[in-house]
């Protein structure tokens, strides 16, 4: 495992942030994220999906009520493929013509499916030598979250009860009180390295940094490893990986 | 701040244009009196609930004001999280839900 990796210092592999807007499909963006970025690593092929053909095919229903990254990836299978957002753009609520997979062209297709061990070293290398995952965390802290690493406890953070779904794009360490410009709030704490996980939120570029947020790496904060899963999208000719930026 | 910060008891001004500053930044308004009294109430309790996430965080995280900060934390988890939600939300959430980024 690497000391750091950041996949958004990549050229072209990370989306622009999305904004779920006022329907509950972290589930589906995090999903869509997920199968960009790989498509962009395997294929050198920028391509952004449609997160409402998630939402209209999903087989619960009404996917802005909520669902799970996991049946975002069988929607893909049973659908063949997505559709891009061009094509079939976000609305932010079910379409009332329902699933339109039938009548745009597939722009990305995955070939499985896979949840990863529950350990932060094997995510860490994982995501180092593949690409990026989808996690599903305990969302309590993030709404008055504006930057630096959470160093969540697990009272303040049940890593039982996990509902909301990111993408998981990087790791690093952060030197207490200097970089996060809070050294007057921590100035009485001794500086230590706090190591960090990167996410990709769907909330909007203006919420938190930019877009994403940081947890702290090494207690399985929020529960960030209950459900560690992530797409394959295969290359259909063999070439050396490349890995992550550190 | 901590004059800011009070949980309980008449809302100190500095508190009410510190709501107006996050109405304005945010395209926030409310329906009625009432309304807006609980919503800065809710306000008021998730800028102490920041402020104590700040001091108890071992990491280097800031918390403090942000789009959310008139929710209570259940329409918060209930709009923006993937459990599955009940059929209706609560009026007054629906009502505002025209602004455009999608808040409340």
């Amino acid at each position: 495992v690497p000391p750091s990796c950041d996949w958004r210092k990549a050229k072209n592999i990370i989306s622009s942030i999305k904004n779920q807007e006022n329907c509950g499909c972290c589930w589906a963006m995090a999903a869509a994220d997920n199968i960009e970025a790989l498509w962009h690593i395997k294929h050198n092929q920028f391509v952004e999906v449609s997160v409402q053909e998630l939402l209209d095919c999903d087989r619960c229903g009404n996917g802005c009520q909520g669902g799970f990254v996991w049946d975002a990836y069988m929607t893909v299978l049973n659908n063949s493929g997505l559709a891009s957002k061009k094509d079939y753009p976000f609305q932010g609520r079910p379409s009332p013509r329902g699933c339109l997979a039938k009548k745009y062209k597939k722009v990305a297709w995955i070939q499985d499916f896979t949840m990863l061990k529950s350990n932060e070293q094997v995510i860490a290398g994982y995501l180092a030598t593949h690409g990026p995952i989808t996690v599903t965390i305990n969302m309590k802290l993030l709404q008055g979250y504006q930057k630096g690493v959470i160093k969540a406890t697990h009272t303040n953070c049940d890593p039982q009860h996990v509902d909301h779904s990111v993408l998981l794009v990087g790791f690093g360490r952060d030197k207490e009180g200097i970089q996060s410009g809070t050294v007057s709030s921590q100035a009485h704490k001794p500086r230590r390295w706090v190591p960090y996980w990167i996410l990709k939120n769907s909330w909007g570029a203006e919420w938190g940094e930019k877009g994403y947020f940081r947890l702290y790496r090494g207690n399985n904060g929020c529960g960030i490893t209950k459900y560690p899963i992530t797409a394959h999208v295969d290359h259909p000719v063999k070439k050396s990986p490349i890995s992550c930026p550190p | 701040r901590d004059s800011l910060l009070k949980d309980a008891g008449p809302r100190p001004l500095e508190l009410t244009e510190v709501f107006k500053l996050f109405q304005t930044k945010y395209n926030r308004s409310y329906s009625n009196e009432a309304e807006y009294a609980r919503r800065l109430d809710i306000f008021a309790h998730n800028l102490a609930q920041a402020q104590r996430l700040q001091e108890e965080d071992l990491g280097t995280a800031e918390f403090g004001e942000t789009p959310f900060s008139d929710l209570t934390e259940e329409e918060f988890v209930q709009l923006y999280g993937h459990q599955r939600a009940p059929e209706r939300i609560p009026h007054m959430v629906k009502k505002a839900r025209s602004r455009k980024w999608g808040g409340p």
